[in-house]
């Protein structure tokens, strides 16, 4: 790569030419953002610094892929239907950038991911980890929700979670724990599928130096 | 019978001129997602005595090129530059294999004028 390369890289924020190696499919989200930014007649100002679809500033949007594994089921027996170390690697995010917004997709291969017998939930809990992938002892969930069905594709806004706009650091190591709640007693099989579990992406959006000086003048 | 049209001459006066940049001749498509390319698009021309009102100058540009008309060798005309530019935004893969939608001032011309 001659001089010239590492200037427009370094114009277009990129410290190195990226070279993807297992590079997997663009979320439906991103290319809705893209094309409707190509549609508009004359992006002025104001899309600029703002991510409209979120409501948000912001003019870098990235979606990380989760690189963390199953964990053993612990405690009650039986009635947890799923326990996962979700990882991400989040050393992409420069210095200087401010996160404005943190939403995390779980997605499901079934339409529905229900538990085995009526008036019976999925609890889902969250909780921030150590990178060993241990919840840390004491710590209340993240997000704590009850669900009669869970959907295809189910986002959860961790942007309170991740306060003052501060990345987190250059990983964000959570873990997920869905169990089945409820008056269920203990039915055979309590959790329904439990292989619908399909996928979990991180999707983030910062305010880039660029952006953060021009809204301060 | 009205004159033969004079063959069409690029006009030598300031504007956009068309520069498409296409990002799989430099290499990059293995990263960037979309666009492969797009118009950026440079100014080009001449800003002559007297200037003309559509080329979207300064009071200080006209005045430089009555000084340039005057004292050719001592004053140059005024330049062509981008007056008014639009973003784009760019969806590539980052070293980590995240998908990455980010947004780029300046990178169209639209307006060229006189400075």
């Amino acid at each position: 790569p001659g001089p010239q390369e590492r200037i427009l890289l370094r114009s277009l924020g990129l410290s190195a030419k990226p070279s993807p190696s297992s590079p997997g499919p663009v979320p439906p989200v991103l290319w809705r953002i893209f094309h409707k930014r190509r549609t508009l007649a004359r992006p002025g100002e104001p899309q600029s610094c703002r991510v409209e679809e979120f409501h948000v500033p912001g003019d870098i949007v990235r979606v990380f892929a989760d690189r963390g594994r199953f964990l053993p089921e612990g405690q009650p027996p039986g009635r947890l239907c799923l326990r996962k170390l979700l990882f991400f690697n989040l050393s992409a995010l420069e210095e200087g950038e401010r996160l404005t917004m943190a939403q995390l997709e779980l997605r499901f291969h079934h339409n529905s991911y229900q538990p085995a017998s009526p008036g019976q939930v999925l609890e889902l809990r969250l909780y921030r980890a150590s990178p060993g992938g241990l919840p840390r002892p004491g710590r209340s969930p993240l997000v704590e929700r009850s669900f009669v069905q869970l959907r295809k594709s189910l986002p959860l806004d961790l942007s309170a979670a991740l306060k003052d706009g501060a990345a987190p650091g250059s990983n964000l190591a959570l873990v997920l724990e869905i169990s089945a709640g409820g008056d269920g007693g203990t039915p055979r099989s309590p959790c329904g599928s439990s292989d619908a579990f399909a996928a979990t992406s991180l999707l983030l959006v910062t305010l880039g130096p660029r952006c953060r000086a021009a809204r301060g003048r | 019978r009205s004159p033969p049209s004079p063959p069409l001459t690029p006009s030598p006066l300031c504007k956009p001129r068309r520069l498409y940049i296409s990002f799989s001749d430099v290499g990059w498509e293995n990263w960037i997602i979309a666009p492969q390319g797009y118009l950026a698009n440079y100014c080009g021309g001449d800003c002559p005595f007297p200037l003309a009102a559509e080329l979207n100058s300064t009071n200080h540009a006209v005045l430089q090129t009555m000084v340039h008309s005057l004292d050719p060798q001592g004053t140059p005309q005024p330049c062509c530059v981008p007056v008014r530019l639009s973003p784009i935004s760019i969806l590539y893969y980052d070293n980590s294999d995240n998908v990455v939608l980010r947004h780029y001032e300046d990178m169209v011309v639209d307006e060229c004028g006189c400075r």
